[in-house]
């Protein structure tokens, strides 16, 4: 069971999580602008744009993040956004997108000039994320730990980070127990998809420049 | 825009800003 300390943290992250969003007038956009391979790439980057202005508000509510040393502070945000980005728009193609957004949004990536090499293991990701049938809480528990990676680059106080994930792990451990009590192996599954993440991470930089190539 | 700004930029003023309510 999760102690009381642990409650009152799964409560305050899955709170922020819900709270800071993508606006709606964006939502909106990405169902109303037309479509051609450069309203799609100017959407996309204006989406990736407000998901990092969210990922911030998100990361601010993070017990214990504020107290880091403020350039930890940037390095953790540089260095998670786009996973972090990764993992939430995963969240768009399980059943949490009202109907139709989720094939507009589809069709936008692969109608945007990203090449074909890495819109397949994109959208892998988004499938193995989405069979792993994720309550709210692992996505923003699994947030904050993918925020909180005391490996990034830049990271002076290594030790204060990890002290700050190990909790978070500790009370995503126990919610997939609660959560999924017929699938003991389901939190080593969800750690498993932080790995796919990271490569995916390192693919985002070949295509952004191959992106901005074409 | 702030579609113009870089990562570390965008991130940067976000951290500055206030927690609007």
């Amino acid at each position: 069971e999760l102690n009381q300390d642990q409650q009152a943290l799964l409560s305050y992250i899955l709170d922020a999580y819900n709270k800071h969003r993508i606006p709606p007038d964006m939502a909106k956009k990405l169902l109303q602008e037309q479509f051609s391979t450069e309203e799609n790439f100017l959407l996309l980057t204006e989406m990736a744009t407000s998901h990092v202005q969210v990922l911030v508000e998100f990361t601010k509510n993070i017990p214990g993040f504020q107290s880091l040393d403020h350039e930890d502070q940037i390095a953790l945000l540089k260095g998670s956004a786009v996973e972090a980005m990764f993992l939430r728009s995963a969240q768009a193609f399980t059943r949490k997108m009202p109907h139709g957004h989720t094939e507009v949004l589809e069709e936008r990536i692969r109608k945007s000039g990203i090449s074909e090499e890495f819109i397949v293991p994109m959208f892998n990701f988004y499938k193995s994320i989405g069979e792993l049938q994720m309550m709210q809480e692992e996505h923003a528990l699994l947030t904050a730990i993918t925020i909180l990676s005391p490996d990034r680059p830049y990271i002076r106080d290594q030790q204060a980070v990890e002290l700050l994930q190990e909790a978070m792990l500790e009370v995503l451990r126990k919610v997939c127990k609660l959560k999924h009590p017929q699938e003991p192996q389901h939190f080593a599954r969800l750690l498993g998809r932080l790995t796919e993440l990271r490569t995916l991470h390192h693919h985002h930089a070949e295509m952004l420049e191959s992106w901005r190539m074409s | 825009p702030a579609s113009n700004l870089g990562l570390e930029d965008i991130i940067r003023k976000a951290l500055m800003g206030t927690v609007e309510e």
